[in-house]
């Protein structure tokens, strides 16, 4: 299909928390996210992939960087009740998303999108996709180099 | 703020494909969604999450499940190149989301989303957001449990 890829958007106020090693059984998912819920800390993405082992999995979700402090502290607290491993908390970081519309399927838009940033030895940390956007964090420091890459590799440079 | 959620989504035309152990390095993620895209498999999830040990991470996408055969050797053919250490398909799992107007957070919908899957000891294998959806895979069994508890938890059991 003809997939028409209509902006690139960027957030810098994202910070990323990673819990590694949380249990992958019902109710971690719900202890980790009531009480940031409970201390009204805002949540954009979220992330789990499956678990390896069939025991434990990794969970990265991203906070305004002005909310990051308390988010380390809230889970800090619930350490004991989680039983995860390690918080590791990054605000080094930027989200990166390029807006597809009508895109029935995600693939030629990721295929563009990560070839553009290998390109530029841009590493991917994190991926996640929604129905009209394939998003990615990546260092912060290549916020501008990953926007020209992507503008020009989409044709939308246009003056 | 008041989180309104509109409705509960379901397909159950999903089958989930995991990449163990990819090389976390830039071009990898080009490589593995470069050939998928030349054989024209849609992907709909993509869903990757940080490194742990700073070299490898795994990386899940889904699959229309009448592409599960096909994305599976195309990936397989490709091995060499990608150096994964496992493939893992499952074609059964279902993916639910909750729909949310005006989600300034994620959090609140997610905490009860979770909350409620919980409740029903339904386990959490993969979680992604979007600006109006938080997204989960689980096991296909659970579907039909999983709907009526999430409309029940959220009031949108109305005749
Ligand atoms: C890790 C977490 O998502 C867990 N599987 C749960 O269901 O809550
Ligand atoms: C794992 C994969 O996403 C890799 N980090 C890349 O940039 O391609």
């Amino acid at each position: 299909e003809k997939q028409i890829v209509s902006g690139i958007a960027y957030s810098r106020d994202e910070a990323k928390i990673t819990l590694l090693k949380v249990q992958d059984r019902p109710g971690v998912a719900a202890a980790i996210f009531g009480p940031l819920a409970d201390s009204a800390i805002n949540v954009d993405m979220i992330v789990q992939n499956v678990s390896d082992d069939g025991r434990t999995t990794d969970l990265t979700f991203t906070v305004p960087k002005a909310d990051l402090d308390r988010a380390v502290k809230v889970l800090e607290a619930k350490r004991g009740d989680l039983g995860f491993q390690a918080l590791k908390p990054d605000s080094n970081v930027v989200k990166v998303s390029v807006i597809g519309v009508g895109m029935r399927s995600h693939v030629g838009v990721a295929k563009q999108m990560f070839q553009t940033l290998a390109e530029k030895s841009i590493n991917i940390q994190v991926i996640s996709t929604s129905e009209i956007k394939v998003s990615v964090l990546i260092a912060e420091e290549y916020t501008e180099l990953a926007l020209r890459a992507l503008h020009t590799a989409y044709g939308l440079d246009a003056n």
